[in-house]
């Protein structure tokens, strides 16, 4: 629930002026979500895959993770979708770990790395915050995320 | 340098004390329209001038990186339960980069527009037209950034902003003398494509023990799972399995209990 906090902080005449964010009065209060706009959300591409081929086709970094007890937009969902990449794998299915924890699961694929994160919602940082960074600090590097 | 210094944050109410720069302000990304965005930086923690920058966006649509990427995932202050002060995130992500929250489209966090038809049709290219202006805006205003390794990274919706922006910026690159120097983009929970998404979808919660078998061979049966609009059928068949059958949980989280 902690977004209910950032509702009131952000709120705060003091943490606005502190952050010289509202300096024109916007008619609404700031809110973690904007109700209108996703109501009202105009044009929406079906599919991003496409885009993934043009931009793995153009050399770009490319890693997909997932947090597996998310059901909004769960694991599932997304390997049905990188499936249809039909991308080869250099590096086959593997556990990866993070301070000797199962972190979750990983395959490398020639243009794209995809990683399960073992008990993550739909945040997955918020709920794994530690194996988040060591994701963060792979894909930096553009290693596979670590086998023990 | 002048207006980068302006937007400096010294300290924010109830922060505790840290080495690292954070800046935070406007950028105007359409002047006819009056449309600006709002970015909150956070510095890396040390060397920030040989880290590369991460830009992080969260999706919804309408959802702001400042309430979510920033203040409850990988940001480094996370705000107590009386909203009196923050507390430091030792799993930052600024830890290792310079970390860059912007809210986009406007209309979102603190973000506007003066044109408020705007927040009636705003979409996936209007978002990824004044994303890019902003970061080139952006640059403008932090040149020690020009040049610097930029990667992007989001989750949920912005499974559609992420990569849409990263391939507004590979077409900019192609005619710019300032090419901005994108590397990669990392995303989680990403909305990809609907078919497939919508489709795992159900068969996760069918995997997962959430719905019945039933259920989950008329939702397979009934819905078509390409289009935006579901049938009534359909979608009274979602409504059964997420009131019904799921029952009272946080769907972020399936284990755990709902925020009331």
């Amino acid at each position: 629930c902690t977004e209910k906090y950032a509702e009131i902080y952000y709120n705060r005449p003091d943490v606005q002026k502190a952050m010289h964010a509202n300096t024109t009065r916007i008619p609404y209060k700031w809110t973690a979500c904007s109700e209108t706009l996703n109501r009202n959300w105009n044009d929406t591409d079906d599919s991003i895959l496409p885009i993934y081929r043009e931009l793995i086709a153009a050399g770009l970094r490319i890693w997909v993770f997932s947090g597996d007890v998310d059901s909004v937009v769960p694991v599932t969902a997304t390997r049905y979708s990188l499936a249809q990449l039909k991308l080869s794998v250099t590096t086959p299915w593997y556990p990866w770990y993070v301070k000797n924890q199962v972190g979750g699961w990983s395959e490398v694929y020639k243009g794209l790395t995809f990683a399960t994160v073992r008990g993550a919602g739909h945040e997955v940082p918020l709920f794994k915050p530690r194996a988040a960074l060591q994701l963060l600090r792979s894909f930096l590097r553009g290693e596979p995320l670590p086998k023990s | 340098a002048a207006t980068a210094e302006a937007d400096r944050i010294v300290s924010l109410p109830g922060q505790p004390k840290v080495a690292f720069r954070q800046y935070s302000g406007y950028v105007t990304v359409d002047e006819t329209a009056g449309r600006a965005l709002f970015y909150w930086l956070t510095e890396a923690q040390s060397q920030p001038l040989s880290k590369p920058l991460v830009v992080w966006l969260n999706g919804g649509p309408g959802c702001s990186s400042v309430a979510y990427g920033a203040s409850e995932e990988i940001g480094p202050f996370r705000i107590n339960k009386t909203a009196s002060g923050l507390y430091l995130n030792k799993f930052s992500w600024n830890t290792e980069v310079n970390l860059l929250f912007l809210e986009t489209p406007a209309g979102v966090g603190f973000s506007y527009t003066n044109r408020s038809s705007d927040l009636l049709d705003t979409g996936d290219h209007r978002t990824a037209k004044d994303s890019l202006q902003f970061l080139i805006r952006w640059m403008d205003r932090f040149p020690s950034y020009k040049g610097r390794d930029v990667y992007l990274t989001g989750e949920s919706y912005a499974g559609h902003y992420v990569p849409q922006l990263a391939r507004e910026i590979v077409h900019y690159n192609a005619h710019s003398k300032n090419p901005i120097k994108i590397k990669g983009f990392m995303v989680g929970n990403a909305v990809t494509d609907n078919y497939h998404d919508n489709l795992g979808t159900v068969t996760y919660w069918w995997s997962h023990a959430m719905i019945s078998d039933k259920t989950y061979r008329q939702l397979v049966n009934t819905c078509n799972f390409r289009q935006q609009k579901e049938s009534n059928e359909c979608e009274s068949l979602y409504y059964y399995a997420m009131d019904q059958e799921f029952g009272n949980i946080d769907q972020y989280n399936i284990y755990a209990p709902p925020c009331n």
